[in-house]
């Protein structure tokens, strides 16, 4: 573990925090896509199959556990909680979030490090969790402004990506053989997709002004 | 081994 890597769990763990205790304490979530929260679900459920079967630490098993009830709270929040559903943005979360799913499937059937069943979800779960943020983004552009506490979620979300890219470099120089193009790769992805809305999002803090993403 | 080292990562 390293200080890159910690910062960068603490920084995911407060995104998923910021968002959940929105949805809770002002029991609204306009302006969040269901999409992309549906979306991370499924990046949890298969990327933290093997807590049944493999341990590393107190903390890994502990991170997962609280990654997989936080994502899961929030889909069932948006979609179930009488006065919460109602807030949510129907007819402007349009992103089709089930065409991100196949392409990501396909795409670990073909490139993944090892063929077995817990190696291919996981390699999907990479891949899908670069993209999942993009219903999220494109319902940004959509609403136009944000209030803050979606934009925080989404800032803190890239600061996540961005602190894992120097936890990757850095177990680069320390960690022999430590070589992982696929995770490498698809983090990088993920991390560039926020980099337009990290743009915008330091403007509206600069000029002190209310975020407006371009149409 | 070494691709196990990657899954200790969340």
């Amino acid at each position: 573990m390293n200080i890159f890597r910690l910062a960068g769990d603490m920084t995911h763990l407060a995104s998923v925090l910021v968002l959940l205790l929105k949805i809770h304490t002002i029991k609204s979530c306009a302006g969040v896509s269901l999409k992309t929260q549906e979306l991370y679900a499924i990046v949890f459920a298969t990327r933290y199959l093997d807590i049944f079967t493999s341990f590393y630490s107190i903390y890994n098993t502990l991170m997962k556990l609280v990654f997989l009830g936080s994502s899961f709270s929030i889909v069932l929040y948006m979609k179930y909680h009488k006065t919460v559903h109602r807030s949510y943005d129907r007819e402007q979360d349009t992103f089709r979030h089930w065409f991100l799913v196949l392409p990501c499937l396909l795409l670990a059937l073909l490139i993944h490090e090892k063929f077995t069943f817990l190696e291919v979800l996981w390699t999907f779960s990479l891949y899908l969790e670069a993209v999942a943020i993009l219903p999220q983004l494109v319902l940004l552009q959509r609403t136009r402004n944000i209030d803050n506490l979606t934009g925080q979620y989404v800032f803190l979300l890239g600061g996540y990506r961005g602190l894992y890219i120097l936890n990757w470099i850095y177990r680069y120089f320390t960690e022999p053989h430590f070589v992982h193009w696929i995770t490498w790769i698809s983090g990088l992805v993920q991390t560039l997709l926020y980099a337009d809305f990290f743009f915008y999002y330091s403007q509206s803090w600069k000029n002190n002004k209310k975020l407006q993403l371009p149409a | 081994e070494h691709e196990e080292n990657i899954k200790d990562e969340l």
